[in-house]
């Protein structure tokens, strides 16, 4: 454990948090993909299924049932709970252009040709561009509310600082996971141009992201 | 496989 990943994964925590407390204490999730939800509960479900078949540590442990409690929890809230302010008609990315390169990509490129281990690459795969929906139905609408660019922001941030984290561990153990490697450098360019604009125009002081 | 790959990363 270094800072980079320690700080990576309060980064990620924050993120599930703000969003979970956003739609809750609206009651609303207007402007949140739900679709990117539930890929999300996708890649957690799929990545931790090792919480059966393999102990590494009772933070590890913690980490994992919080992240699985909180992304299901959120898509109850999206789906369920308040339904009636999700916005579908702005929800349309099609997931199964996502969903079937990725698996197809992990049955291919994986470290252990066993159910688990594609599960697992799958997860990493798909991780890597489940916010797309989210990033998409942005730039339908041509808006953000700012706490959903917060929450984009710490969700980005920590898979850059996973990257910095990669970098330490190989330096330092000689630790390379080609796999999560490449995905998390794909994952990070994907939210280079929303950093961009998060830093030029949401921390200047403006209520909401527009585009231009 | 004999052996699992080890993720202790989240």
């Amino acid at each position: 454990m270094n800072v980079f990943r320690l700080l990576g994964d309060v980064s990620h925590l924050v993120a599930i948090i703000i969003l979970f407390l956003k739609i809750f204490r609206s009651k609303s999730c207007a402007g949140i993909s739900g679709k990117s939800q539930v890929l999300f509960a996708l890649v957690f479900t799929t990545r931790y299924l090792d919480l059966f078949t393999s102990f590494i540590s009772i933070y590890n442990t913690v980490m994992k049932v919080v992240f699985l409690v909180l992304s299901y929890a959120t898509v109850y809230l999206i789906y369920l709970r308040f339904r009636s302010s999700y916005d579908s008609e702005s929800d349309t990315f099609r997931v199964e252009f996502l969903l079937v390169p990725v698996a197809g990509l992990s049955f291919l490129e994986n470290y252990d040709f066993t159910p688990i281990e594609i599960l697992w690459t799958f997860s990493i795969y798909l991780e890597s561009v489940a916010i797309l929906p989210q990033l998409f139905m942005i730039t339908k609408t041509g808006e953000a509310e700012s706490i959903t660019t917060h929450y984009l922001f710490f969700l980005g941030l920590y898979r850059a600082l996973y990257l910095a984290n990669w970098v330490w561990r190989y330096h330092t153990e000689g630790f390379f996971d080609q796999i999560a490697v490449v995905s998390g450098v794909v994952q990070t360019i994907f939210y280079c141009d929303f950093f961009y604009l998060y830093v030029t125009k949401v921390l200047k002081g403006n209520s909401k992201l527009t585009l231009p | 496989a004999d052996e699992s790959v080890d993720h202790d990363e989240l």
